[in-house]
């Protein structure tokens, strides 16, 4: 039901007027309803799926996972992210070649553990999220900074998970001002 | 030495960026067309609005720039914020070893106090002799060739310079110095309109708010609000210069940039407050 759903929410985002922003407000603020509950809806289909094949290798009394994403990545606001000092990332790469690209979290902390599966820990780096990010309207977000750590070579059509936890003592903290200077 | 950037914030809130293994220079800057306003009863009378951009005239409006900027540096990544004004600002970003530059704008509410509807545009003004001549993709297929006033297949008069010359951006605009054989390419993550109405510049449209419809049928205004104002954007722009006589490579980094853009990894995350990475793993 849920797939059904959103294959008609895609058929209807390709009439002209939804792809290209010349319909009226009020369609307007339709079609992002449609969209906003489909991709709602996409994110159980995702969900089950990964849990699926992530549980496929383990034994069958585990139970099964659940995959949140976070629609407002765009305006640096997650709650998984910001409320959670222990969660686990799972980056899933729909291209056919492996790829290795930066990952940034909205975050509260100062300073954060990253390790691969295989427990091996990766460089991270907080930056701070700019003002007038944070003073977006409409933007519910604790976050005042962004973790960043690069995914190396997450698989085709494949997934990599990252478990990230947040450290108590304020260690690693590559946060670094440097107003004074006006060159990069 | 081994830096491959040199970038600089100018007065009016301009990044002047050295891509110095490439040997291209370059400013980004921001600034805005007005959009007429017709009676809409004769074609020529036309208001800018959701079907067709307009300018008042050919004219692009400078910014003042009443911001700051600040930079950060680490390990993975080096970022400028800079804030132009009230309602743009941006961040410029360099990836540890990455050879491209991300531009990341905010832009909005466009404030229209005043009464003029606005288009803001982001430039990037090269040393690039180009020689009219630019090139837009085709829904992420092949490149076309552009020529500045000029059409392929009929002898064109242009009456509106600045619209006339406007083509839509999927993915990839770029333009090139065939004598220097150097390339540069701006990856949008949306589908922008864009032009290079002077040698050596590439033009990318962002924003629009505008307070007349343009009769075509849609009988509203392009002017989108929330939370009681205009719509903020944000979005990102990769740029990366190159030599064009080192066409395999450039063309690999640039098709491999714009699925990166395109074709991101989804991010799904499962909170484990009581489960140990021992135990995860």
């Amino acid at each position: 039901k849920n797939l059904e759903e959103f294959r008609e929410a895609m058929g209807i985002m390709q009439h002209h007027d939804a792809v290209t922003g010349t319909e009226k407000q009020k369609v307007a603020n339709d079609y992002a309803r449609i969209l906003y509950k489909n991709m709602y809806q996409g994110d159980d289909i995702v969900s089950s799926s990964l849990s699926k094949w992530i549980l496929k290798n383990k034994n069958e009394n585990s139970s099964p996972v659940q995959f949140h994403s976070c629609l407002e990545l765009n305006i640096s606001s997650c709650t998984y992210t910001e409320e959670n000092t222990n969660f686990v990332v799972t980056l899933y790469n729909p291209q056919s070649q492996p790829v290795t690209t930066y990952v940034r979290l909205p975050v509260q902390g100062q300073s954060y553990s990253v390790k691969d599966s295989t427990g091996t820990e990766q460089k991270t780096q907080i930056v701070p999220i700019p003002t007038p990010v944070i003073n977006i309207p409409g933007r519910k977000s604790k976050a005042t900074v962004e973790l960043v750590f690069a995914a190396i070579k997450i698989p085709a059509l494949g997934y990599q998970s990252y478990y990230i936890s947040e450290n108590n003592a304020a260690q690693h903290v590559h946060l670094s001002h440097a107003t004074i200077n006006s060159s990069m | 030495d081994s830096a491959l950037f040199n970038i600089t914030v100018n007065g009016n809130g301009n990044v002047i960026v050295q891509d110095k293994h490439q040997d291209i220079e370059y400013t980004q800057s921001f600034h805005y067309y007005e959009g007429a306003e017709g009676n809409n009863k004769v074609f020529l009378n036309r208001s800018s609005g959701a079907y067709i951009f307009r300018p008042k005239t050919s004219d692009i409006k400078n910014l003042t720039n009443t911001g700051s900027h600040k930079i950060y540096k680490g390990p993975l990544v080096d970022e400028m914020h800079i804030t132009i004004n009230d309602w743009i600002s941006q961040v410029v970003r360099v990836y540890n070893k990455e050879n491209f530059l991300e531009f990341n704008w905010l832009v909005g509410p466009i404030p229209v106090g005043e009464h003029i509807g606005k288009e803001v545009i982001t430039k990037y003004s090269s040393n690039l002799k180009t020689n009219k001549i630019f090139y837009t993709d085709s829904n992420g297929r092949e490149m076309i060739k552009r020529i500045r006033d000029f059409r392929p297949t009929w002898d064109v008069k242009i009456a509106e310079p600045v619209s006339g010359n406007y083509y839509p951006v999927t993915s990839k605009i770029f333009i090139n110095d065939k004598k220097r054989s150097l390339k540069l390419s701006v990856l949008t993550d949306r589908s922008e309109g864009g032009t290079s109405l002077r040698d050596g510049e590439i033009e990318l449209m962002v924003h629009r708010r505008l307070l007349s419809d343009d009769a075509f049928g849609v009988g509203e205004p392009l002017n989108e609000e929330a939370f009681g104002t205009g719509l903020e954007t944000r979005g990102q722009h990769y740029v990366i210069g190159g030599r064009a006589s080192d066409v395999s490579s450039i063309v690999l980094k640039e098709k491999k940039l714009a699925q990166k853009l395109a074709l991101r990894p989804w991010t799904f995350i499962t909170p484990v407050e009581d489960i140990t990475f021992e135990q995860w793993s």
